[in-house]
């Protein structure tokens, strides 16, 4: 079949299909983390939205901040990362939203100092897994709270067989994955495009 | 005087003293990120250590993983993060540490599964800010606990008002900060050396 990009290679060597619904990819995304390959990633975002006018990344802390980073590097805009919980500065006035999970059935908010995000502001969403969206989702919803343009969303690792990339894209939002994921059942990953 | 760093420089421009003992600097480092002086960082902490065979940066969420990714492509060595708080894939082996937290007062554990770090790594511990040093402190019981050897720690701003840079050098590991802050004193940002 087709060659295998960098990440889909990372991703067949070294993810650890955990369930059917879980893939563990913590040797270079989620615990330790492979500076090169996220600067790879950043190139691949950076590429995909160059004709986009992108003024800034949202993304959300933590797996979310390395590959934003990179790709912030490549497209020359600052890259700010939402709040789980109060930090230390964290004083400002806030845009938040609520983000449900599904594995916790609970929901907690996330934050953005109003002041890092503007209605001038073109955005690109970037996050390291898409599952059931609500994340990203939280993230656009700040996007229009500050008048700004959701210029799409860039992510990682896409579970195609989750509702999260529908919910977004029915939205008319771009989403660029670099790897989608069809299946994780008999502990085998399966890539979109792939039998 | 002396000629600033640029490090320096946006401290003076664009950070905030919120009080005798915290100065903000979510504008460039702790909520908004500028990559591009992530990349500066990361390079000054990549020349300091050049010469002590890093094979591993160890940090913590959230702040110090830009700082340490950018560090970690200069220098061709993996990343990890420390996490406060379980995540959907910390499931292995751990090594735990304690830190305490003076200003909650609340002692709380962070950990890194044993797979990422062994007794052949030599490593950077690299964080944003030192002030009490607990976080380093722990970051540095858990490369004992994996019979690593500390090769030092890297510090973007160190408060050198506050007692955490004495208690990692009188351990005798090399503490390199890029930005030392000798008082926040009357709303004004005074680096060590100047008066
Ligand atoms: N490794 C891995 N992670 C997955 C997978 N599917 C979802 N996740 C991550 O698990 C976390 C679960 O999120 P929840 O808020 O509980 O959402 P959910 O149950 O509705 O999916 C999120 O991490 P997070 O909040 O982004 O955490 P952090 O890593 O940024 O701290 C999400 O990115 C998967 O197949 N593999
Ligand atoms: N902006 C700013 N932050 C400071 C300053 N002094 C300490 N911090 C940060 O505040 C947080 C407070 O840590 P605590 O564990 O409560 O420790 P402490 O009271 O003993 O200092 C830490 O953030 P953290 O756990 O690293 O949070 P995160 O940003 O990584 O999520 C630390 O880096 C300061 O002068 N300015």
């Amino acid at each position: 079949g087709k060659s295998m990009n960098l990440l889909q290679q990372k991703i067949i060597t070294e993810g650890q299909v955990l369930s059917d619904s879980i893939l563990k990819v913590d040797s270079f995304l989620n615990h330790q983390i492979d500076p090169q390959l996220m600067k790879y990633i950043g190139e691949e975002f950076a590429g995909l939205f160059a004709e986009a006018g992108i003024t800034k990344i949202l993304t959300i802390e933590s797996s979310g901040i390395a590959p934003s980073v990179m790709a912030g590097l490549s497209l020359g805009v600052p890259v700010v990362f939402a709040r789980k919980r109060k930090s230390l500065t964290l004083v400002d006035q806030l845009y938040s939203s609520k983000v449900y999970s599904f594995t916790k059935n609970e929901t907690n908010e996330i934050s953005i100092a109003n002041s890092y995000i503007t209605s001038d502001d073109v955005v690109l969403v970037i996050d390291d897994f898409l599952a059931n969206g609500q994340a990203a989702l939280g993230l656009i919803d700040i996007v229009e709270q500050a008048g700004a343009t959701a210029a799409g969303v860039g992510i990682v690792i896409e579970k195609g067989f989750q509702n999260g990339g529908n919910l977004i894209r029915e939205r008319g939002i771009r989403v660029e994955s670099l790897a989608i994921i069809d299946s994780l059942s008999d502990g085998i990953v399966t890539f979109k495009g792939e039998n």
